[in-house]
């Protein structure tokens, strides 16, 4: 198993894209990165992983990913 | 359950919806049939009611769209995003489009018009997205049997907290979704699963690992969509690594996540239960001794897995063999040369050599509440 989680680069968009669509992510400014915890990313992930009854990790593991596939609603999870 | 914010809510109750086109992909009879219904979920536990007009300003327009459809959120193409509705309003308020690349069905294909319909329209109304995993209102599509969609306790209470109770002088229930930690939680059924432990509750399983502190919580179809909800009895033969599930006289195997081809079969033509037998309470296969353990009513049957065939002598009164435990049992599962008894909201830990109970636990002991 890999020590460090790394994604790859088409993962790295769909969550940009998913937590955007979804969680109200702001795009400016704004990137998925490495070892940023207290990034807005990091936070909406773990918003993200709180409200499906992931593992808060704050960081897009497989089960996190494998959700964010899922077919669903196109209505975001928090007001806009 | 979770309102729209700003609580934006109908001020009357009796709204109109209108089809402002159809999908290709099904009839519209069909079409018609589906967002019925879809309505009837929701006018069944509310004082709202829904009438279908087609002439005039509908307060909630139905669409089909591909794409960009002029609203600031485009559709996506095939899977993905399936569809989306607007928050109660005029104009656009209240709307549902759908994506027009989906496949539209009336059945267990994906993606069925009448679930999606249903999840919308809890938005048209002013519901947001649930975080329960059996709420009409969680935003993932999940999905099996077309004739069982059901509003959960919450979706109930979620539209009731924005237009009050039902007329209806019997005040509609839903079922709820189990909480591990929940001191009354009781099972259907309890198997182990590649060195896992799976407990199952009507349309629930709650998954329990030994590298996991805590259980997730599931529907059955997320892993088997083509096994029923209520599954009454489970166990896995690890010789085989496969799974039997047990619903009144039938059962299904799975390997991992697949359902073997040729299920459900007979419990009577496979295990040569009588016909007496209806269905079964509880069951474990011992992994050991390659024998197979019944629970029905007060007696148990052993089968013989190498032999393929019920040992002799059998069934025998359960108090007999296992005293302390009770007559009957709602589920079973053995671990570490312990058998595992569940009836209600008590759990038996009984050891097998000695012949008697070692611990009486709450069912949910697995869950580190």
């Amino acid at each position: 198993f890999p020590a460090h989680l790394e994604i790859k680069e088409q993962d790295r968009e769909m969550v940009q894209n998913y937590l955007e669509k979804f969680y109200d992510l702001k795009t400016v400014g704004v990137k998925l990165t490495k070892n940023k915890d207290s990034s807005p990313v990091v936070e909406k992930l773990k918003k993200m992983q709180g409200f499906f009854g992931l593992k808060v990790t704050g960081k897009p593991d497989n089960e996190t990913l494998t959700m964010m596939k899922q077919p669903r609603c196109g209505v975001p999870d928090v007001s806009r | 359950f979770a309102v729209t914010e700003g609580n934006p809510k109908w001020e009357k109750k009796d709204l109109t919806y209108s089809i402002e086109n159809y999908t290709p992909d099904l009839a519209r009879e069909d079409v018609d049939n589906a967002i019925r219904k879809a309505f009837k979920v929701w006018s069944d536990v509310s004082p709202l009611t829904f009438t279908k007009i087609s002439e005039g300003e509908a307060d909630i327009k139905i669409s089909f769209y591909y794409g960009d459809h002029r609203d600031n959120s485009p559709f996506d193409g095939p899977n993905g995003i399936l569809a989306h509705a607007f928050q109660p309003g005029p104009g656009i308020g209240g709307d549902a489009h759908f994506d027009e690349d989906e496949k539209w069905t009336k059945d267990h294909r994906n993606y069925n018009l009448y679930r999606v319909a249903a999840h919308e329209f809890g938005h048209s109304l002013g519901l947001s997205h649930s975080s329960d995993i059996g709420a009409l209102m969680y935003p993932s599509y999940a999905f099996s049997d077309p004739n069982d969609i059901q509003l959960s306790q919450d979706d109930i209470d979620g539209i009731q907290a924005i237009y009050g109770p039902s007329d209806n002088p019997i005040q509609p229930t839903g079922p709820t979704t189990p909480q591990a930690c929940n001191r009354k939680l009781t099972f259907d059924a309890v198997t182990t699963l590649r060195g896992e432990k799976m407990f199952f509750k009507d349309r629930f399983y709650l998954r329990k690992s030994p590298y996991d502190s805590e259980a997730e919580v599931n529907l059955i179809s997320l892993f088997w969509p083509s096994l029923p909800s209520g599954i009454e009895a489970a166990h896995e033969v690890t010789e085989h690594d496969i799974v039997r599930f047990f619903k009144g006289d039938k059962y299904w195997a799975t390997r991992g996540q697949d359902v073997l081809p040729g299920y459900p079969r007979s419990i009577h033509r496979s295990f040569g239960f009588p016909t007496t037998v209806k269905k079964i309470d509880a069951t474990f296969s011992d992994e050991y001794d390659g024998k197979t353990y019944f629970f029905v009513g007060n007696k148990y049957w052993r089968y013989n897995e190498r032999r393929r065939s019920m040992d002799a002598g059998y069934p025998k009164l359960i108090t007999n063999d296992f005293p302390g435990i009770g007559s009957k049992v709602d589920a079973v599962v053995s671990d570490n040369e312990f058998l595992y008894f569940f009836s209600g909201t008590r759990q038996y830990k009984f050891e097998p050599q000695t012949k008697r109970v070692v611990a009486l636990l709450k069912t949910n002991s697995w869950f580190n509440c």
